[in-house]
């Protein structure tokens, strides 16, 4: 099985 | 105060069916542009931004910034009360405790009035970076999510890969293996059935489809949906909202890494 990555590892907080 | 006025229910109802599979609490950040929602699901592994214009109401008044914390649970109670084709109304003082929803029959000069108790919501904001995307499909949205639907009896994941050749997307599970594939077309009499494909280098990246299916409950606000694509970045699944005044429902989904 694959990995899920996070959304948080691609946008970044403002 | 805010005080927005909306032609047709229909569009706030089906916004927050859209959503409410993904997310339980988010802020209505409302200004004088419109309302707009980010909020990211539990698990973190996708993002809703919602953009509803100033234009898509009539009228429109917001002269303060006002976050609206709403639960969309709460919210959809609430919305149950709204035929399809009534006008809605939503208001709300400075710092609100509640939002006042009014929905309006024109033919039978009903007038329903709610006020939703609204909740303190610390949320943090994502920053979204302007990328420019190496493949964008524009595709019929029931198309979508019939393909979406149909491999996830398959897999709990898809591939989707874009190449010039067209778009494939691609499951394999326990029981077998199964892939569509869609090659750009322009149907002149019915172009909301076209496929257009712009593509600046081949992209392949695998995704969850249980997120995917979720984000096509948006499938009954707009006709297409466009996806955007590059490799080792989130897919974007986009829904235009209202016709013609910018307004949108996006989805972005983190891909799956290694195999």
């Amino acid at each position: 099985s694959s990995n899920q990555r996070s959304i948080s590892s691609f946008f970044t907080p403002k | 105060m805010l005080e927005s006025r909306l032609e047709q229910a229909d569009l706030l109802k089906k916004v927050v069916e859209a959503i409410s599979g993904l997310v339980n609490d988010c802020n209505f950040d409302c200004n004088d542009s419109g309302i707009a929602l980010q909020a990211m699901d539990n698990s973190h592994v996708a993002l809703v931004s919602m953009m509803l214009k100033a234009e898509a109401f009539s009228p429109y008044r917001c002269d303060r910034n006002i976050a609206l914390g709403i639960n969309l649970s709460s919210l959809t109670k609430v919305l149950r009360a709204a035929q399809s084709s009534d006008i809605l109304t939503l208001k709300a003082e400075d710092a609100p405790d509640v939002v006042n929803l009014v929905f309006e029959s024109s033919e039978k000069d009903r007038i329903s009035e709610y006020d939703l108790k609204l909740m303190d919501i610390d949320q943090e904001h994502l920053g979204i970076p302007e990328t420019e995307y190496a493949a964008s499909i524009s595709m019929p949205s029931n198309e979508f999510q019939r393909i979406c639907k149909d491999l996830m009896n398959i897999s709990e994941s898809v591939s989707i890969e874009c190449t010039k050749e067209g778009v494939k997307f691609a499951a394999a599970g326990d029981i077998g293996t199964g892939s569509v594939t869609l090659k750009q077309h322009s149907n002149v009499d019915k172009p909301e059935q076209s496929v257009e494909i712009d593509l600046s280098e081949p992209v392949a990246l695998s995704f969850s489809l249980k997120y995917l299916v979720n984000f096509t409950k948006a499938t009954s606000l707009a006709s297409k949906v466009k996806l955007s694509l590059s490799n080792e970045v989130p897919l974007l699944v986009e829904y235009e909202l209202s016709g013609g005044n910018s307004s949108y429902l996006r989805f972005y989904l983190a891909p799956k890494i290694g195999d």
